[in-house]
């Protein structure tokens, strides 16, 4: 383990304590009379947040953690693996099925088909990977799938007229725990000998240069201190 | 099994 992995599952652990936060928030409006006025924006306008992403993640983290009981890693590998697979799906399950959150997702502006990112990362998770075993070609398919799973969040956002702070915090902190796994790939290949993993750099690269744009507008906004919106 | 590359990341 080195800084920079452990930034960065801390950085994505603290995306997910975000958007849990997010969710909480929009919970707790319920049993406020109205209107709040921090409840009534936060019920009547979408929350911003795309289920599709949340899918796709969840199943990045089911198809990635197979080994979760076979193999263990280490006491902290295991807690941040059930953390990831916990907090995933159960945000699923809120936007999904719970009866106040539920009504801050805007399906109308979440269109994007995620099956067609899925379908694509499988075959190409077929083709390319280190060894063609089941748990390797799924693991394989879920770093594909992590890298374009955060395209249907972009794009919400894009047509989100005010994305509120959390929102863009947390896809802040989820483009920077990759950008911190990439220093630590750096880190690994200078250190240990033979540490060479090319899909999961590509991946990794691939999905973090697709944050850039959206890190430009977030530190933009955040130095002339206005709204961040990203342009249509 | 240690034929597969140990996944010791996230």
């Amino acid at each position: 383990m080195n800084i920079f992995r452990l930034a960065g599952d801390m950085t994505h652990l603290m995306s997910v304590l975000v958007l849990l936060l997010k969710i909480h928030t929009i919970k707790s409006c319920a049993g406020k009379s109205y209107p709040c006025s921090l409840c009534f924006i936060l019920l009547e306008s979408s929350s911003g947040i795309s289920l599709k992403t949340q899918e796709l993640y969840a199943l990045v983290f089911a198809t990635r953690y197979l080994d979760i009981f076979t193999d263990f890693i280490s006491v902290y590998n295991t807690i941040m693996k059930l953390i990831f697979l916990g907090s995933s799906f159960s945000i699923v399950w809120y936007i999904r099925r719970h009866k106040i959150v539920r009504r801050s997702y805007d399906k109308d502006q979440d269109t994007f088909r995620h099956f067609f990112l899925v379908l694509p990362c499988l075959l190409l998770a077929l083709i390319i990977n280190e060894k063609f075993t089941f748990k390797e070609v799924l693991w394989t398919f879920s770093l594909y799938l992590e890298a374009v799973a955060i395209l249907p969040q972009l794009i919400l956002l894009q047509r989100t007229r005010n994305i509120d702070n959390l929102t863009g915090q947390y896809v802040f902190l989820l483009g920077a725990y990759r950008a911190l796994y990439i220093l630590n790939w750096i880190y690994r290949y200078f250190t240990e000998p033979h540490y060479v993993h090319w899909i999961t750099w590509i991946s990794g690269l691939v999905q973090t240069l697709l944050y850039a744009d959206f890190f430009y507008y977030y530190f933009s906004s955040l130095k002339n201190n206005v709204k961040l919106k990203l342009p249509a | 099994d240690n034929d597969e590359s140990v996944k010791d990341e996230l």
